[in-house]
């Protein structure tokens, strides 16, 4: 475990509990895409078979439980919670994610390490979590104003990314010395995604003006 | 082996 992976987990964690603190001290996920987050939950529970079959370590164990719980209380909010749910963009976030869903699962049928049930899961969540954030990235252009706490989860959702990156270069040249070609690339993929909501981002933090993005 | 291994990060 190196620092980098560290702040990354860490990260990743901070803006689940961002957004969860938006949904339950404001009850509402105005601008946030339930699309994504539902693509989200797809993506831990296809990657997180291995949680009792695979013993890494105790804080794999705790954060997986941490993310698949988190990721599904947000569904749940979004979807059930009767002052929530009338919060939700619905008109806006219209990105049909099923069209994300299949091309990933066939990507995974020719492209895994091995032709198993968890390996082939495995690399089809990696595919889906590169291109999760697209229904919420397409949302932001639609919203006619952000509110902070969604473009600050946003940007932490790339700030994870960015550390992950560092994280497999300094494992490429410190642990590894040879290219796992599955996560990295679709890792890669998923970071360069976010290339342009990190310039606008820091561009109307910079400028202290609201976020906009281009439609 | 390594490959193995690659699901050790989260």
């Amino acid at each position: 475990m190196n620092l980098f992976r560290l702040l990354g987990d860490m990260t990743h964690l901070l803006c689940i509990v961002v957004l969860l603190l938006k949904i339950r001290t404001r009850k509402s996920c105005a601008g946030i895409s339930l699309k994504t987050q539902e693509l989200y939950v797809i993506v831990f529970l296809t990657r997180y078979l291995d949680l009792f079959t695979m013993y890494n370590s105790l804080y794999q164990i705790v954060m997986k439980l941490v993310f698949v719980g988190t990721s599904i209380g947000i569904v749940w909010y979004m979807r059930y919670h009767k002052v929530v749910k009338q919060t939700y963009s619905k008109n806006e976030d219209t990105f049909r994610h099923y069209f994300l869903i299949l091309p990933c699962f066939v990507l995974a049928l020719f492209v895994h390490l091995d032709f198993t049930v968890v390996e082939v899961l495995w690399s089809f969540s990696l595919y889906l979590e590169a291109v999760a954030i697209l229904p919420q990235l397409v949302l932001l252009q639609r919203s006619r104003n952000i509110d902070t706490l969604t473009g600050d989860y946003v940007f932490l959702l790339g700030v994870y990314r960015v550390l992950y990156l560092l994280n497999w270069v300094y494992r490429f040249f410190m642990e590894i010395h040879q290219i796992r070609w599955i996560p990295w690339v679709s890792g890669f993929i998923q970071t360069a995604l976010y290339a342009d909501f990190f310039y606008y981002y820091i561009k109307s933090w910079k400028n202290r003006e609201k976020l906009k993005l281009p439609a | 082996d390594p490959e193995s291994k690659a699901h050790d990060e989260l």
